[in-house]
């Protein structure tokens, strides 16, 4: 009965392991497809306009972004090398990565929260590696989710 | 007073790394306006 | 009871293995997908893009880009919040999004 015990504590402990590792994996398959749409959207648009954006236009990755209310008080010292940075808010922000920015300009394909078309999913589908796709498949409820075997 | 430290500058890779952050700032900006409504307005710092 | 559980926990230690091989051919194809050079010079975002992911009028958007291993700390000091930048391989750069 005690082995039994151990056995059925282990059990809960690899189970808690593997969702937290397929959470992980599934982020890492939507930051690569967020990734390929938007080299695919800039190099189209490079295309299209024959000529690079003009380069105080465009933020390169990686980047991290600071949104507060426009009457936040924001008091700001800098190194004269620029190698540090102190601000001080007098009022709420928050901080996003660019990985959140890709998925609200919807470069995930909706993935990150579940809702994407058929179409979309295609698409999703076609950017990752076949060995990936079926965990891709598992983001959109209304298919069979990915059951590990 | 709560403090946290993240690394920046790299690429992808972690989701959520600053949703503590966020959460930090946020529920305290609750407690910062209570404590503003009972306290004196804070010394206005030099505009951006 | 005791079989079955044996051999559940021995799948199980079986798919985590596969996760982990899956998580870090992930990483690696990532980090060489972000790296390629053509990629690299096409992997932005336009400040209009910045403007509609953050479409409230009334926020303002500081971006800041920042070397690799650059700490960033935020602290609550009794009035505010602080942030920090410390780099050590090169200089920071901080933009706020124009209002056009």
């Amino acid at each position: 009965a005690q082995e039994c015990q151990n056995l059925e504590v282990e059990r809960q402990r690899r189970l808690e392991r593997i969702k937290q590792k397929q959470s992980q994996l599934q982020e890492l398959i939507l930051q690569q497809i967020a990734f390929k749409n938007l080299v695919q959207r800039n190099r189209q648009t490079e295309q299209q306009a024959n000529r690079p954006p003009p380069p105080n236009s465009i933020i390169h990755l990686p980047f991290i972004i600071v949104n507060t209310s426009k009457k936040t008080v924001i008091d700001c010292s800098i190194s004269n090398d620029k190698f540090e940075y102190l601000f001080n808010f007098d009022s709420m922000f928050e901080i996003h990565d660019d990985i959140e920015v890709l998925k609200r300009m919807g470069m995930a394909c909706g993935l990150e929260v579940g809702k994407c078309s058929p179409e979309d999913l295609k698409v999703a589908r076609s950017l990752v590696p076949k060995a990936l796709e079926p965990y891709v498949i598992g983001q959109c409820p209304g298919w069979d989710r990915f059951i590990w075997s | 007073r709560s403090r946290m430290l993240v690394s920046i500058g790299e690429s992808f890779g972690l989701s959520n790394r600053f949703q503590k952050i966020n959460q930090m700032v946020n529920s305290s900006e609750r407690s910062f306006k209570r404590t503003l409504d009972l306290g004196s307005a804070p010394k206005p710092l030099k505009r951006l | 009871r005791h079989k079955e559980l044996q051999r559940e926990v021995c799948d199980l230690t079986e798919a985590e293995e596969q996760l982990d091989e899956l998580i870090s051919k992930c990483n690696l194809q990532l980090r060489l997908l972000t790296e390629e050079p053509q990629n690299k010079k096409l992997g932005y975002v336009r400040c209009q893009d910045l403007k509609k992911s953050f479409d409230s009028p009334d926020q303002l958007v500081m971006v800041i880009r920042a070397p690799p291993e650059t700490q960033m700390q935020v602290s609550e000091p009794s009035k505010g919040y602080q942030v920090s930048l410390k780099s050590t391989r090169g200089p920071i750069d901080v933009f706020l999004c124009p209002e056009d």
